[in-house]
């Protein structure tokens, strides 16, 4: 796991962190439950809450899709290609490209999708949300914050890897027991890859 | 836009994954340093946006295959622990053609992906290329 430059994080007093989403993307509901999925795997392992709330301008966390430029001198490229990105904290500011087929899919872990010139939404949501709470890029495969992600893949359980970074910065959900079965790919993967052997889904 | 599923994609708008625009950086497979080679410089441009190629350098880049992006391929090869090549060999392509976040992997000149856990290991990157000279050091 890695972080930013400086180790940017939310602080002490800005635990309870609220986001919203931008009104002229007039997003279902169905669409705004896939971001408090995300979020919830997140707040599982950490010590802090994420409430919706609908005012754009104050919330802490703002999530839009835009196409192209879209001001923030990062522009999105088209179909496939770069898919999203968010700003370290206490930024908050979290963008994905509205040129993409995203795909909302229904609850469950790890998977496959039929299509795939399509991404899964949760999957990016779960990865830029690590962004947001101060986590840079993982080389470990498996982890949900590794930089790319094929189309077709669902990938949105949190990895060791994730956990470890996360953890680091905020210490443990109290609640958290996580209990970690190494998956065999993970294994696989981690005979002799040099990865930390602790690997695996929480 | 949004679908429950992939087969509610409509058919006009199911796009095939090759219209991905990075696809054409598959022409580059076998580019190796000293090579010049026709819109080279648009992976430069892709390596730069990623953080393998600082910002000091200004986007103009030529089509040469030059330390510039030799420096900046091999750290790509490390951080996607791929064979460090140098060169743009098909596996290392294949990777870079992945939709992926758009937030770099690389912050000034240090890869942010190689940090972590007990064991801190940077690298930063040598541009010995024309023009200003940069030192390297790989701790």
């Amino acid at each position: 796991y890695s972080f930013f430059p400086g180790e940017p994080r939310w602080p002490e007093r800005r635990r309870n962190l609220t986001y919203a989403f931008e009104p002229r993307n007039e997003l279902t509901e169905e669409v705004k439950s896939v971001f408090s999925r995300a979020f919830a795997r997140w707040a599982e392992v950490i010590p802090l809450t994420f409430r919706r709330v609908e005012s754009f301008s104050t919330s802490d966390i703002s999530i839009g899709f835009y196409a192209g430029d879209h001001g923030d001198g990062e522009p999105f490229d088209g179909f496939m290609g770069t898919l999203a990105h968010a700003f370290s904290p206490p930024n908050g500011h979290f963008h994905l490209d509205s040129a993409e087929n995203w795909i909302v899919s229904g609850e469950g872990g790890d998977g496959f999708l039929s299509e795939r010139a399509a991404v899964d939404l949760e999957s990016v949501a779960v990865h830029e949300i690590g962004h947001l709470l101060g986590l840079g890029h993982s080389s470990v495969q498996d982890s949900i914050m590794f930089p790319t992600i094929t189309t077709g893949r669902r990938k949105v359980d949190l990895h060791s890897d994730d956990v470890e970074g996360v953890q680091v910065l905020y210490g443990a959900n109290p609640n958290f027991n996580g209990s970690r079965t190494p998956t065999p790919s993970t294994q696989q993967r981690d005979t002799g890859s040099g990865d930390s052997g602790a690997a695996g889904r929480i | 836009g949004f679908y429950p599923n992939a087969s509610a994609i409509p058919p006009d708008l199911r796009r095939n994954a090759t219209e991905n625009a990075w696809n054409a950086f598959l022409n580059f497979t076998g580019c190796h340093a000293g090579m010049k080679v026709d819109g080279l410089y648009k992976i430069k441009q892709y390596f730069q946006y990623f953080g393998y190629i600082p910002q000091t350098f200004s986007g103009n880049f030529t089509d040469d295959f030059d330390d510039i992006l030799k420096n900046a391929v091999e750290m790509y090869q490390r951080n996607f622990k791929l064979n460090i090549t140098g060169e743009l060999d098909e596996l290392t392509l294949q990777h870079v053609v992945i939709p992926r976040c758009g937030v770099p992997d690389v912050v000034n000149g240090t890869s942010t992906m190689l940090n972590g856990g007990t064991r801190r290991r940077t690298y930063e990157v040598s541009f010995s290329g024309r023009g200003q000279r940069f030192h390297a050091a790989k701790r």
